[in-house]
């Protein structure tokens, strides 16, 4: 795609083009599929990622959660250019794509990225009509089963963290969570990546609870974050949602982990405030090769631990 | 094109540090149009946890005021939110 930049943000009609390119010029290592449409029609594009092989395992990650947290999508097209890039050259990438399939959502809420590109740099929700309110929207994050609208989401379509009219509402959320209930069988870990602060959070976001394996999840986040830092020496924070930051629930992370994926992490990249929302393009190339390390530990931890 | 400008918003880092502080947050948040970037709303804010927010141009100057009235810690992370929007799109990579 000629207008396609790995170290630029690219509009949704850039990236839906470059999805198509990568499985055309990668067919023995990517393949695109359409697992939904957005409540403005547009299709939701999933890439497959691995050597084909039997009864392999898989880790399910997207990005692009939130409208305008741009940097989220640039990670997503960035893991995928360099797991093709390193595939046959890096030890570990190999293995991992030969022993996992990787399932990658570009962006969940398109529309709400599409309107971040023409209208409101800052939205954050969906853009699906609210019956009963001139406000549009739905958080995305607060929209799924997982104590759904109890605590940290609002009932009010005007709030930034509407938790919709009920769970799974809105149309992206529901083919995320189609796709993943489907494939439960192979999914072993879960990622979603969001940006500001800086963040490694694991369940629960909807409760103070602590998961089962929390010791090994938090051990997991610190040797990750450890990775994370050894590039750039960027610092992150980790450890349970609720608890580390502050309680948010219906929250996808949540929700993979209640379905049975053990292993179910949440990034927030860079950065802590000095950007916000607006990480220039000149940092999406170390946050994503930061980024990137970290997600590399948690598929080769994940591939070591059947 | 953007239909929104952003000439002159600003971004507050704020740190209140009891209920007080925190009811002013919510005071503001009930006066004028508060986009909260972290924590996610101000239903969550709590005393100690540091919170960033974004500010219609028009009501920066009542902000600050208001923030500085109360004793409130605070720095502008961002002056210009235009700029900041502009400065976003800074890559030589193509």
């Amino acid at each position: 795609t000629a207008s396609h930049s790995y170290e630029k943000y690219n509009n949704w009609d850039t990236i839906a083009a470059w999805t198509a390119d990568i499985a055309a010029q990668n067919p023995d290592l990517v393949s695109r599929s359409v697992i939904g449409e957005t409540y403005e029609g547009r299709p939701m594009y999933l890439l497959k990622m691995g050597k084909s092989a039997p009864n392999k395992k898989a880790i399910f990650m997207d990005c692009g959660f939130h409208a305008r947290e741009w940097i989220s999508p640039a990670f997503c097209q960035w893991f995928v250019k360099e797991a093709v890039e390193t595939y046959g050259k890096d030890t570990v990438m190999t293995t991992l794509l030969d022993k996992l399939d990787f399932y990658v959502l570009p962006i969940v809420n398109i529309d709400g990225y599409v309107y971040t590109w023409t209208n409101d740099r800052m939205w954050r929700k969906t853009r699906s009509k609210n019956p009963g309110s001139i406000c549009i929207g739905t958080d995305p994050n607060r929209n799924l089963d997982a104590g759904w609208c109890t605590l940290g989401a609002s009932t009010s379509p005007c709030s930034s963290t509407y938790c919709g009219s009920a769970p799974e509402s809105e149309k992206e959320t529901k083919a995320l969570a189609d796709f993943i209930r489907g494939h439960l069988s192979t999914i072993k870990a879960y990622l979603t990546i969001h940006s500001y602060s800086q963040l490694l959070l694991f369940p629960y976001s909807y409760t103070y609870d602590l998961p089962p394996n929390y010791q090994e999840l938090n051990s997991i986040a610190k040797a990750a974050s450890k990775e994370l830092a050894s590039l750039h020496n960027t610092r992150y924070t980790y450890g349970p949602g609720a608890k580390t930051i502050y309680p948010a629930a219906g929250g996808s992370d949540d929700w993979a982990y209640d379905q049975g994926i053990k292993y179910s992490f949440t990034f927030e990249l860079r950065d802590t405030g000095r950007y916000g929302f607006l990480l220039p393009e000149s940092q999406i190339k170390p946050t994503c090769e930061e980024t990137l390390l970290a997600v590399k530990y948690i598929a080769n931890y994940v591939l070591e631990h059947p | 094109l953007q239909d929104h400008s952003f000439d002159g918003q600003k971004v507050f880092r704020v740190l209140p540090q009891n209920d007080e502080q925190v009811e002013i947050l919510n005071f503001l948040a009930s006066i004028m149009e508060v986009d909260f970037w972290q924590p996610d709303s101000v239903t969550l804010v709590r005393p100690n946890m540091q919170v960033d927010f974004r500010i219609e141009a028009e009501k920066s100057f009542e902000v600050e005021d208001l923030l500085k009235e109360s004793g409130m810690e605070y720095q502008v992370l961002i002056d210009n939110l235009q700029a900041a929007m502009d400065a976003q799109f800074d890559s030589k990579a193509r």
